[in-house]
């Protein structure tokens, strides 16, 4: 999708929430 | 220790991507520190495959950064 929280971030240490539906 | 395709198949698939996350973001860090956290998160929409590759060979790795870098700036223009 192309909305304002695109891309997900990716922080180390914490758990990993951009792809939900793998 | 390199992170193989066999330790990646012993865990889920949320938590694969973790394990690569961890991996490519300090290397993506050191090419763009501002937006490694970004450039991490679109690159792990790729396949495992890829991104296995890429932490193999710089080069790979460098090149779809770049490409990921030029996505996000048309998208935040």
């Amino acid at each position: 999708g192309t909305n304002a929280s695109w891309p997900p971030e990716f922080c180390p240490g914490v758990p990993w929430k951009g792809l939900q539906n793998i | 220790q390199p992170l193989t395709a066999s330790m990646l198949a012993a865990v889920p698939p949320q938590e694969q991507k973790q394990m690569l996350g961890e991996r490519l973001f300090p290397l993506i860090q050191d090419m763009h520190p501002s937006l490694a956290g970004k450039i991490t998160g679109m690159l792990l929409e790729m396949d495992n495959s890829e991104l296995l590759h890429m932490l193999e060979s710089t080069e790979s790795l460098r090149s779809k950064v770049d490409e990921a870098v030029a996505v996000l700036k048309a998208h935040q223009a």
